[in-house]
């Protein structure tokens, strides 16, 4: 089973067409290997993007030099699916 | 015993759970409710449908379905969720029997159930169909980028990678998965309605996706959305925007509701569900039926207009 701890979920805002072309640079290099969850495009939306954690450090630092704003959504993604598990496990005990 | 009041639709439940409640569905609700199976997956899966009917004969029929990127789990869930209301509201709710006296509604709950059972049994995170991708080391298809609508089309939304998670395919209909319904809707003729469950982001979309114009049904669209958007927040004050796929998301070719109103079906709406919070397609379970109540809302005001407006 592929597990996720340490991924985290950042949301992105651009606020103009050259930040949204920046992460979409950031989509091209595929050794990140980021997950869009929300892929950057319109302006009116956030981007979402699931960050393996040995390419957290890497793609914050991009953020921050290119003054691009972002929170995070998930700080660990493994403890989420952990809890998805723990309910699963006890509805099926239900 | 066959009491199917056991199924806890506040928790998610894996492939084989899902199916046997539809049997269950079935069992209890024999009079309204039959199971077709539309084709099978690219691993050999059913494809299952449930055929909501009160008899005629090729009536005029909604088609509903969801959980097309497998990961959307919360979008199985309330279709699961759905199915016993529509059941349970036959011969109670006015407006759900007038609809079924005169109309059928076919719901597909688990569009790609490849990818769902990928999800619970290897990667939580897989959104694709799981076919084999000539000359690539990489699996799967976006079967919402794999419809003949302005299929591989230069768009943002759609890839021509076989890595990427919106990789449109080799060619359109290129997934078992999308063949099989595009085959079940060309063959019975008579569908008024188009509706497909996505999640997430709270957003009600109408065609076009593969190009940013507007469609020739869009004012009527636009105030149909609005108006399920409207019956949404009634419940809860979960806000959907509401627009075309272009407009409100991006540019992406191949999506099935773009399809479906290219081939004629009027009423094509795709729902991206709850949240805009922080957790993205993982909903909690806590949230399902809070969902699917909501979801119900909106699908139930578009289906009374396609009730209402045949054409």
């Amino acid at each position: 089973l592929e597990t996720f701890v340490g991924h985290q979920v950042l949301r992105i805002m651009t606020r103009n067409e050259e930040e949204v072309e920046k992460i979409q640079l950031l989509e091209s290099l595929e050794h990140l290997e980021l997950d869009f969850w929300i892929n950057p495009s319109a302006l009116a939306q956030p981007v979402d993007v699931r960050i393996p954690a040995n390419s957290v450090q890497a793609v914050k630092a991009f953020l921050e030099a290119h003054g691009i704003q972002y929170s995070i959504l998930i700080e660990d993604l493994q403890v989420i699916l952990d809890k998805e598990k723990e309910d699963m496990a006890c509805g099926q005990q239900k | 015993e066959r009491s199917s009041n056991t199924f806890n639709y506040g928790t998610y439940h894996t492939l084989e759970e899902i199916y046997t409640e539809l049997d269950h569905l079935v069992a209890e609700y024999s009079s309204i409710v039959s199971k077709l199976q539309i084709g099978q997956s690219y691993e050999k899966r059913p494809l299952y449908v449930l055929k909501f009917s009160t008899g005629g004969s090729n009536r005029p029929a909604i088609w509903l379905d969801a959980g097309i990127h497998s990961r959307e789990w919360v979008t199985q869930a309330s279709a699961i969720w759905i199915a016993r209301k529509i059941a349970s509201d036959y011969g109670k709710d006015p407006s759900i029997t007038s609809l079924l006296n005169r109309m059928d509604i076919f719901l597909l709950t688990v569009s790609n159930p490849d990818g769902y059972v990928f999800t619970h049994t290897t990667n939580r995170m897989w959104r694709k169909t799981r076919s084999k991708n000539q000359g690539s080391l990489c699996i799967g298809v976006d079967p919402n980028r794999n419809w003949d609508a302005g299929f591989g089309g230069r768009s943002p939304g759609a890839s021509s990678k076989p890595c990427s998670e919106s990789y449109h395919g080799p060619k359109a209909n290129s997934e078992v998965e999308v063949k099989s319904v595009v085959n079940f809707i060309k063959n019975h003729g008579n569908i008024r309605a188009f509706l497909t469950l996505h999640s997430y982001s709270q957003l009600l979309m109408y065609p076009y996706g593969y190009k940013c114009t507007k469609p020739a049904d869009y004012a009527e669209l636009d105030a149909v959305g609005r108006s399920a958007a409207n019956s949404i927040r009634s419940l809860y004050g979960t806000t959907f925007r509401v627009g075309t796929i272009c407009n409100v998301i991006y540019q992406a070719s191949g999506g099935s509701i773009d399809w479906s109103y290219d081939n004629g079906i009027k009423y094509s709406f795709a729902f991206e569900l709850r949240d805009t919070g922080r957790y993205g397609f993982l909903l909690p379970s806590n949230q399902i039926i809070p969902t699917a109540e909501e979801t119900w809302l909106g699908l139930k005001t578009i289906m009374e207009h396609v009730r209402d407006n045949s054409y």
